[in-house]
């Protein structure tokens, strides 16, 4: 099939989103349990 | 663009617009002009929006990324000044864990199979995973992981940073830095300092998704703790350490010296002691002492 650009770049922005929350959840845990072996 | 592509046949099934396309062949040309302009609007409208959602999240995860390496640092700092011995035990094994579990844990939605790639080839590294097409490969981060110890950290950096340095309380010698053709970002390749007995490689790599971030990879496991486990200065660590060890050294040679002295005066005095009362000492030193007396009238 042909390709559309905007398509893709959506499709690509959105993978990276899905990533940057995945990992913004992991970090935010991390933080989390760091601060509660401080405390 | 061939106008009777419809872009929903491409793969976004999770933003699909519920609107109904005309995807048959049957559909007529005049109804399909209308609907493609109105699909890309839409579709400039969603990249919009993902895009400022994008920009969001990744400003959200840096504040994030700094605020846990700041708590991080201050954390070990705090261990390491006042600790006590059995503290700094226990947040050394905790920290193991850190490196080993939470570091990697959050490296898996921006993994997408680079560390899969290194471990086979580096060469064939990709930047852009994404490019791939595949994104489910990001997954699989967990597993190389576990079979090669290969492990991705994501630190905070200036963009104007060149310098592909990662301060980790580890000493490295960087033993090359390449670029190539289908990977332009320049990375920098380490060894640890103990090496050859310590098989510990780093790789950094401005982060192609974000590049506010630089991505250490790092293969094998140290045999040895950190040179500076609080991340911080050596230097003044070093000199902090001998300011403490002339303190303990300067208070224990007085002390010393004191003891010498006792030891001796009581000495002399217990000698002069036993002599006074030996009549035949106290004899001859009476005659040395009067023949003395004698003596210096002659001369």
């Amino acid at each position: 099939p042909a390709t559309c650009p905007l398509m893709e770049e959506l499709n690509r922005v959105s993978a990276e989103n899905k990533k940057l929350a995945e990992m913004l959840t992991l970090m935010c845990e991390n933080y989390n349990a760091l601060k509660n072996q401080l405390m | 663009l061939d106008l009777n592509t419809n872009p929903m046949e491409l793969d976004f099934s999770g933003k699909r617009p519920k609107r109904e396309e005309p995807n048959t062949a049957s559909a007529d040309m005049e109804m399909k002009w209308p609907v493609k302009a109105e699909g890309s609007s839409m579709l400039k409208e969603e990249l919009n929006r993902v895009s400022t959602e994008n920009k969001r999240l990744a400003e959200m995860l840096t504040t994030v990324c700094e605020n846990y390496y700041a708590l991080y640092n201050h954390l070990d700092e705090l261990l390491s000044r006042k600790g006590t011995e059995d503290d700094k035990r226990e947040w050394s094994m905790k920290k193991r864990k850190l490196d080993l579990d939470e570091f990697v844990g959050c490296t898996i939605g921006f993994g997408s199979g680079k560390t899969e790639s290194i471990s086979s080839d580096e060469d064939h590294h990709h930047p852009h995973p994404h490019h791939h097409g595949d994104h489910c490969e990001s997954f699989k981060v967990t597993e190389s992981i576990g079979k090669s110890k290969v492990s991705t950290f994501y630190v905070p950096t200036d963009i104007s940073d060149t310098s592909l340095t990662v301060k980790d309380g580890y000493q490295w010698r960087k033993y090359g830095q390449k670029v190539t053709r289908d990977n332009p970002s320049p990375r920098a390749y380490f060894r640890c300092s103990f090496a050859p007995s310590c098989p510990v490689k780093k790789k950094v790599q401005r982060s192609g998704e974000n590049p506010l971030f630089l991505v250490a990879t790092y293969e094998g496991t140290h045999n040895h703790p950190s040179s500076n486990p609080s991340g911080g200065d050596m230097p003044s660590q070093a000199g902090s350490n001998r300011v403490a060890l002339d303190v303990v050294q300067s208070g224990q040679r007085p002390v010393q010296d004191k003891k010498e002295t006792t030891i001796q005066e009581v000495l002399v005095q217990q000698m002069a002691s036993s002599l006074t009362k030996d009549p035949n000492f106290t004899a001859a030193l009476a005659a040395a002492i009067s023949g003395r007396f004698l003596e210096q009238p002659r001369t």
